[in-house]
């Protein structure tokens, strides 16, 4: 599902 | 997690392989700046402060850790390897890269998502990580020739981000709904620093002849 978590990227 | 952001962490991976693939190979750094790899290990340390107490995924820590040790490593190499430091284009390399550190330090105490150290260094990392290409940028006009990797390493850089990008307009409109006005912001003008440095490499890739930016 769409991650909220704005740091789910590098 | 899209292709168009798994392409783009590779291709991270990948200019940062034929970075040390230049260094070690050739044991050379001609062509490139200290200052914007020194940047890239502060964008990376500050960035991933929260490595070990937030788990996201295997894939992320492995991620982070390599792009940390990797641009340490390069570092490194290029301050302290007996033969790679005498190769380093000092006299050129003279873009003054702390100038470019306090003020995004200055505007991440303004602009974050919460004013906690995690945050604010957060955001400091993604507005220098926009601005760190810039003595790389300025020591390739100053080139009088350009190696071909170097060439290369800075268009990998490139392409990066363009990915990321892709990755945003993707996820805004399947998946979040919303804008990130921090990482996107910052990353819309990372991406735009490079136009003008794609215009001449591809240029110079289709009329078969050395990459030449102009002074």
């Amino acid at each position: 599902g769409p991650s909220s978590n704005p740091k789910d990227e590098l | 997690m899209n292709l168009f952001r798994l392409l783009g962490d590779m291709t991270h991976l990948l200019c940062i392989v034929v970075l040390l693939l230049k260094i070690r190979t050739r044991k050379s750094c001609a062509g490139i700046s200290l200052k914007t790899q020194e940047l890239y290990v502060i964008v990376f340390l500050t960035r991933y402060l929260d490595l070990f107490t937030m788990y996201n995924s295997l894939y992320q820590i492995v991620m982070k850790l390599v792009f940390v040790g990797t641009s340490i490593g390069i570092v490194w190499y290029m301050r302290y390897h007996k033969v790679v430091k005498q190769t380093y284009s000092k006299n050129e390399d003279t873009f003054r890269h702390y100038f470019l550190i306090l003020p995004c330090f200055v505007l991440a105490l303004f602009v974050h998502l919460d004013f906690t150290v995690v945050e604010v260094l957060w955001s400091f990392s993604l507005y220098l990580e926009a601005v760190a290409i810039l003595p790389q940028l300025v020591l390739l006009q100053r080139s009088r020739n350009i190696d071909t990797l170097t060439g290369d390493y800075v268009f990998l850089l490139g392409v990066y981000r363009v990915l990321y990008l892709l990755n945003w307009v993707y996820r805004f409109f399947m998946e979040i709904h919303q804008i990130r006005w921090i990482p996107w912001v910052s990353g819309f003008i990372q991406t735009a620093l490079y136009a003008d440095f794609f215009y001449y490499y591809i240029k110079s890739w289709k009329n078969r002849e050395k990459l030449k930016l102009p002074a």
